[in-house]
């Protein structure tokens, strides 16, 4: 384990809570009358999440921890996993099922047919990988996605016109660990000899490159002080 | 039998 890494997990943990406070501020928004000016906002806007993109998150992390039971690594490891995949498959429930929360996703905008990028990643898994067993491509398998899993989100947030701060901050929160990653393999790669995985590595470059021009319009709203907008 | 490539990463 290296800073950066610790980093990563810790910023990709950063994220994840964003998003469970994003949703319990909705679904608190329930029980108050309607006169809170935030739940007016919330309720009657939608959140800005997309479904699709927490539903290939939650593949991802399906398909990518399978080995939890059959390779302990360490306490923090096993915990990170279950954090991870259990907050994951909440969050596709409450938007799916939660009587409050769907009621704020906004499935006309958020029409990205995500099966079409899951069938290209299996077949690219079944094709390039480190190994070819069931665990290994499904491994890689969870690579590939995880690098396009935003791709839904980053389409939602060009159509939402006031793109409100928690879901910014959870988009920049989730690019940033896996350019935090990046870091951590470069450190590997120098620090530890035959630690080599382009997959991984190539998969991660994809995948930060895909939220450059997300960061660029984060960080200069942040500098302009003005409300962050994508451009359509 | 070369050791299964446990990825320690997350």
């Amino acid at each position: 384990m290296n800073i950066f890494r610790l980093a990563g997990d810790m910023t990709h943990l950063m994220s994840v809570l964003v998003l469970l406070l994003k949703i319990h501020t909705i679904k608190s928004c329930a029980g108050k009358s309607y006169p809170c000016s935030l739940c007016f906002i919330l309720l009657e806007s939608s959140s800005g999440i997309s479904l699709k993109t927490q539903e290939l998150y939650a593949l991802v992390f399906a398909t990518r921890y399978l080995d939890i039971f059959t390779d302990f690594i360490s306490v923090y490891n096993t915990i990170m996993k279950l954090i991870f995949l259990g907050s994951s498959f909440s969050i596709v429930w409450y938007i799916r099922r939660h009587k409050i929360v769907r009621r704020s996703y906004d499935k006309d905008q958020d029409t990205f047919r995500h099966f079409f990028l899951v069938l290209p990643c299996l077949l690219l898994a079944l094709i390039i990988n480190e190994k070819f067993t069931f665990k290994e491509v499904l491994w890689t398998f969870s690579l590939y996605l995880e690098a396009v899993a935003i791709l839904p989100q980053l389409i939602l947030l060009q159509r939402t016109r006031n793109i409100d701060n928690l879901t910014g901050q959870y988009v920049f929160l989730l690019g940033a660990y896996r350019a935090l990653y990046i870091l951590n393999w470069i450190y590997r790669y120098f620090t530890e000899p035959h630690y080599v995985h382009w997959i991984t590595w190539i998969s991660g470059l994809v995948q930060t490159l895909l939220y450059a021009d997300f960061f660029y319009y984060y960080f200069s709203s942040l500098k302009n002080n003005v409300k962050l907008k994508l451009p359509a | 039998k070369e050791k299964e490539t446990a990825h320690d990463e997350l």
